[in-house]
């Protein structure tokens, strides 16, 4: 573990610790190799290493007993810190219904997590959620959230054929007649670099102006979260991410590299493909399984 | 002198960057540009500007080494095919390009729908099967996707069809009830049609990171792997896990995914591969 690997690092062939320029050079490229290893981005790697070093240096590590648990402990707490801040529930909207759209790559886990958000904004925040099944491209998608639907006692709006802009717009015509206060959307996955899928999406969001726009991404990306987030953010004005299946043994790198090139919060974690396994984001969690 | 070497030390580093970058994970990417610094010094590489050419001609023919890149083949009656993988990566859609490749070319291919959890699972490889044009077999939900392999078995015999693909719930490879219960599909095939499957493709997205490589031995350690499938390669994704995976357990890549429709499929190019990889 990485515990393990800084703490011979520091130490001598006396056993005792010794702290010097070099060793703390060797630390940081342990500290590197582990969040690769963890999937976190190169650039944002060494960005976080830049960003660690002066503290490395200082007083906390030099005076320590352990240093290289003291070393660690920078490197957890700088973690926490760049994954967390103020825990960001829903932006509900303060008058009329609130919309929330996902989107993501194909097989992210975007209809099985709408559906746990709708099951969760129904059971724990008394909301009336409609679902709308705009992805008319995969086979039996619509299929798919009707079921979905049903197992959780939602509403899904839905059309056979027809345009997912044109969907969702209609879909808050439902909602106000059903006295729906909260609309999902479920978009089809997409490639960032498909134009005409991320124009789709802005359209969508011009038609319907979420509270929420919602980035679904799979725990186990590797380095091309970055190119994807990026692009999804220059295009659509996120307000969050989900990281699904986070309950493989995935470490979720791409989690710190979503926060620093998006800049939005990690708001769920899914954690099982129940429509109940839907968590809060634990930015202390996500550090230690980040370091191993 | 002096200068030379210091264009390949910058030109080296950049390589390594772009294999971490490619997913190849950092511990190789040193590795593999270690390799190379020592094939320059060693006179094996004469010029800087061939540094690039030698490293993709050495990954490609690492991944082209002991690659059995035919599909496995059954002298006496019906080929199984399992198709297997983590949750979302593209087995559904890869057992339809699959049968699509398989029809084109002239063969008689059956499809059973084992993934009998998910909702809408046997739905969507319903759609599919009537698109391709092959026939499928399917239980209703929750039915025990050994049962629907054996009967899926028992049809393509009694149809004197060539192939049988089966399509397996998305699982985690940590959970291990549900590796046992893809054992138990690989044993009951074997029972009905000797030497089933024949074949069993990991399906690999290639957007994965460091985590392919968990997946592939577990998987393997599970229920054996005779093959993968890397998909979603017209991504931005280089799937250089499988250089990864290549250096620990020799598992041929037999195709590749490049997009959403039954013909975006195609029988996995080493030479290619690693073309992309530095393009
Ligand atoms: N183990 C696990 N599986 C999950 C999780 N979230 C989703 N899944 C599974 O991942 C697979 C893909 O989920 P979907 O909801 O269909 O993904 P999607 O993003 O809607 O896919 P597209 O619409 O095709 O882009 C399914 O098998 C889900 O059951 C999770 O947190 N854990
Ligand atoms: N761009 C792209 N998308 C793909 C490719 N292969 C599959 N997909 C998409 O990925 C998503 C998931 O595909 P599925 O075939 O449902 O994946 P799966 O592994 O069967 O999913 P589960 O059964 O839920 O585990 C769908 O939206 C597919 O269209 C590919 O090669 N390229
Ligand atoms: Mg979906
Ligand atoms: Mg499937």
């Amino acid at each position: 573990s990485i515990s393990d690997k800084l703490t011979t690092v520091f130490r001598t062939i006396a056993g005792k610790a010794k702290i010097t320029e070099d060793n703390i050079q060797e630390a940081m490229r342990e500290v590197r190799v582990a969040l690769l290893e963890a999937d976190v981005n190169l650039q944002v790697a060494r960005d976080f290493i830049a960003g660690v070093k002066e503290e490395a240096l200082g007083e906390k590590v030099l005076n320590a007993v352990n240093p290289g648990e003291q070393f660690i402990k920078i490197v957890h707490d700088r973690l926490v810190e760049l994954l967390g801040g103020e825990r960001e529930e829903i932006k509900w909207a303060a008058q009329g219904p609130t919309v929330i759209m996902l989107c993501g790559l194909q097989g992210a886990g975007k209809t099985t997590t709408v559906a746990k958000l709708a099951s969760r904004f129904k059971n724990q925040n008394r909301r009336k959620p409609l679902l709308v099944a705009a992805d008319v491209q995969r086979p039996a998608a619509i299929e798919q959230l009707k079921i979905l639907g049903q197992q959780i006692g939602v509403p899904v709006y839905a059309e056979l054929g027809g345009d997912p802009v044109q969907i969702c717009a209609q879909a808050l015509e439902v909602a106000r007649m059903q006295g729906a206060d909260t609309i999902l959307l479920d978009t089809a996955g997409r490639l960032h670099v498909d134009d005409a899928l991320m124009f789709e999406l802005e359209n969508i969001v011009a038609r319907t102006k979420p509270q929420e726009i919602l980035f679904v991404c799979d725990a186990m990306i590797g380095q091309s979260a970055v190119d994807t987030a990026a692009e999804f953010r220059k295009r659509l004005p996120l307000t969050g991410a989900i990281m699904t299946k986070m309950d493989s043994d995935a470490r979720g790198g791409s989690a710190l590299s979503l926060r620093e090139v998006t800049g939005v919060p990690l708001k769920f974690v899914t954690v099982g493909e129940k429509l109940d396994a839907l968590e809060e984001f634990h930015p202390d969690r996500m550090a230690g399984r980040i370091l191993g | 002198l002096l200068i030379r070497r210091k264009i390949d030390e910058a030109l080296l580093d950049e390589l390594e960057e772009a294999l971490i970058a490619a997913d190849v994970g950092p511990r190789l990417a040193l590795d593999i540009s270690e390799q190379i610094r020592q094939k320059y010094r060693n006179k094996e590489i004469e010029h800087a500007e061939e540094i690039l050419d030698f490293l993709k001609n050495m990954l490609a023919e690492g991944l082209a080494a002991e690659t059995e890149m035919s599909l496995g083949r059954n002298p006496d009656g019906p080929t199984v095919i399992l198709l297997i993988g983590v949750n979302g990566t593209g087995k559904t859609t890869t057992t339809a390009k699959l049968a699509r490749f398989l029809t084109d070319q002239g063969h008689g291919v059956l499809l059973a729908a084992a993934d009998t959890f998910r909702a809408a699972a046997g739905e969507q490889l319903d759609i599919w099967a009537s698109r391709v044009g092959v026939d499928i077999v399917r239980h209703k939900d929750g039915a025990d996707p050994a049962a629907v392999v054996f009967d899926a078995c028992d049809a393509a015999l009694a149809r004197k069809l060539d192939y049988v693909l089966v399509d397996t719930a998305g699982r985690i490879h940590t959970k291990s009830n549900l590796m046992q219960q893809l054992e138990k599909i690989h044993r009951v095939a074997g029972k009905k049609i000797a030497g089933a499957p024949h074949e069993v493709l990991l399906v690999l997205d290639a957007t994965t990171g460091q985590n392919a490589l968990s997946q592939a031995k577990l998987f393997t350690e599970g229920v054996g792997v005779t093959g993968l499938v890397l998909t979603k390669l017209d991504g931005t994704a280089k799937g250089g896990i499988v250089i990864a995976i290549n250096r620990e357990i020799r598992l041929p890549i037999k195709f590749v995914g490049l997009g959403e429709k039954e013909t975006d499929f195609a029988p996995f190019d080493p030479h290619e591969f690693t073309d992309a990889l530095f393009a």
